[in-house]
């Protein structure tokens, strides 16, 4: 059985995942034995529905900005197509031979396609919506990265008004984000990062705050100052990266790594 | 998302084929 790394997918996708695998295991125990139904009707309900996913798939890669998403997702679609085609040679083969071997093996090929193909699909947008979040996580770093160069008020004033709101986008959409996943070591990674990350934004505030107070007094200290503002805003960072590694990983991954 | 709700109807659909097909070998077993 594939194994669904968000809960999203897993709910459309298991269901059919588990009938897939039934009818794989009846079809070798019973294999030339009853005749099989009329399958026309399911399996024109099945093209049609791949139809409709194919329209909606081109309009997501041609309204798209994400490069690897418009790469990767026509292959997913075509072979989702190539399993309906499968499905509705199936079809029409029963119609003539309900007992028809080749037939029996299309009917179980297409179905698996489909389930493989829309997996791959799904897994395809996913990762496209993770790409935004990190998108907006490389914008915390690069905040981050300007920490140590604020010099007066003023500046930690506008430096805030850039951090704060993409610091909450992200802690919004990645608080979203461990909610879904279905890897429970990995949603625990991100919660904990966030925790931490919500601890250390004040902390490093402050220190720059610091920071700014003793260079405008004559800069006796600067340096010790200016040495624990950069360790914060490096264990920021390293928590920010640690998101990122984590929200590219798939149970996939973890199993392949193991 | 509509690309969800598109793959939600492949999923039903592809499930009551595959019922449907499972039906009769079942019947056998």
């Amino acid at each position: 059985m594939p194994v669904f790394h968000t809960k999203t997918i897993e709910s459309i996708l298991d269901p059919v995942a588990q009938q897939v695998s039934k009818l794989v295991i009846l079809h070798e125990e019973a294999e030339d034995g009853l005749p099989m139904p009329d399958l026309q009707q399911p399996v024109r309900s099945v093209s049609n529905a791949v139809l409709n996913l194919v329209k909606v798939g081109r309009e997501t890669i041609n309204s798209s900005d994400d490069q690897i998403l418009k790469q990767d997702m026509p292959g997913a679609l075509v072979r989702v197509e190539r399993s309906s085609k499968l499905l509705e040679e199936a079809s029409r083969m029963l119609k003539d031979d309900p007992y028809s071997s080749p037939a029996r093996k299309r009917l179980i090929d297409g179905s698996g396609g489909i389930l493989q193909a829309t997996s791959a699909l799904l897994l395809c947008f996913d990762e496209s919506e993770v790409r935004k979040i990190i998108r907006e996580c490389h914008r915390v770093l690069d905040y981050l990265a300007v920490a140590e160069v604020i010099e007066t008020l003023d500046e930690l004033v506008q430096f805030l008004r850039d951090l704060s709101p993409c610091l909450s986008r992200v802690s919004r959409e990645v608080s979203a984000r461990e909610k879904e996943l279905t890897h429970q070591v990995h949603a625990e990674i991100l919660v904990r990062c966030l925790e931490q990350i919500k601890t250390l934004a004040p902390i490093l505030i402050c220190s720059m705050k610091i920071y700014i107070h003793i260079v405008s007094q004559g800069g006796k200290g600067a340096e010790e100052a200016a040495e624990n503002r950069n360790y914060l805003a490096m264990r920021m960072t390293d928590e920010i990266n640690e998101i990122i590694r984590v929200l590219q990983l798939t149970s996939y991954d973890e199993e392949t790594s193991e | 998302e509509m690309i969800l709700e598109a793959a939600k109807s492949i999923a039903a659909a592809t499930s009551a084929l595959v019922k449907a097909a499972s039906a009769a070998q079942r019947e056998l077993i």
